[in-house]
């Protein structure tokens, strides 16, 4: 594998938006580009990565290679990413190690790390990317940021429901309850403040508040988030990279007992 | 009072 990100921190980003969530993960790396799946240790959160060949400035795989990584170690490297730097990855053909090559021709700098790989014998689990939803809603990330983060300081339980008259978060807490109604609207001026809803019928939801903390991290990754909710199934929370691929985040709802 | 479901109730494993 030789793989060119042209600004490193997209790599940064991508690793940081789940790094709090799973502790390691295998990409698989072939042709196509690099996809990855691993699922918390309560199995009760998904992550999904994609990051396709557009999102490199070059992306070479000769032989399909898994990498199996913890990624507090590769996050500690990637502490070392900034916007003025390019960052290249190199697999060798029998991979028992990742080399990471950040760039910066403008100060005649150059850093290198060499990374372990891990064996990871993780379970994969079977999810179908084109899974009917009920629900389907497109909104700004920085929001969705904002709902959570106010919300679930009330109460461990946060319910999701959509009617036709928009998205409705809200929280019961033992001393406090808190509700967040947004309606589908148009901003001309910025198209990123969009929140638009498409629904065969009503949901309602509730996931347990610190998954929903974890997953806001991914937020930087882009300043929209989709939401796919169907009844009774686990919700998908994505996010979608300018250049193609992103962050999904499947999360298993709570039921009443 | 809520109960936590899994992703494997849902998911196939592969």
């Amino acid at each position: 594998l030789e793989a060119k990100f042209d600004d490193s921190t997209i790599f940064k980003k991508i690793i940081d938006s789940f790094k709090d969530s799973v502790t390691q993960i295998n990409f698989v790396c072939s042709e196509s580009g690099i996809e990855a799946q691993a699922i918390d240790d309560s199995r009760v959160l998904l992550v999904t990565v994609s990051i396709p060949p557009s999102c490199f400035e070059s992306y070479r795989c000769d032989r399909p290679t898994t990498i199996g990584v913890y990624l507090a170690s590769l996050a500690k490297l990637l502490k070392s990413a900034n916007t003025n730097s390019s960052l290249t990855l190199y697999v060798a053909d029998k991979p028992d190690e990742l080399l990471l090559l950040f760039e910066e021709p403008k100060n005649q700098k150059s850093m290198e790390y060499k990374l372990k790989l891990v064996d990871i014998t993780a379970d994969m689990l079977e999810v179908d990317s084109d899974m009917k939803s009920d629900v389907t809603v497109e909104m700004s990330s920085v929001e969705f940021t904002k709902t959570v983060r106010d919300l679930t300081q009330l109460s461990d339980s946060f319910t999701v429901s959509v009617t036709k008259d928009g998205i409705v978060f809200s929280v019961q807490g033992d001393t406090a309850q808190g509700k967040v109604l947004l309606q589908p609207r148009e901003d001309l001026a910025d198209e990123s403040n969009n929140l638009s809803i498409s629904m065969s019928k009503t949901i309602d939801l509730s996931f347990a508040s610190k998954y929903l903390l974890d997953i806001i991290k991914a937020a930087s990754i882009s300043n929209k988030i989709f939401l796919k909710f169907s009844d009774d199934t686990p919700a998908l929370f994505e996010f979608k990279m300018e250049k193609g691929g992103g962050v999904g985040f499947y999360l298993a709802p709570k039921y009443d007992d | 009072k809520l109960r936590q479901s899994t992703l494997n109730a849902f998911f196939n494993k592969n």
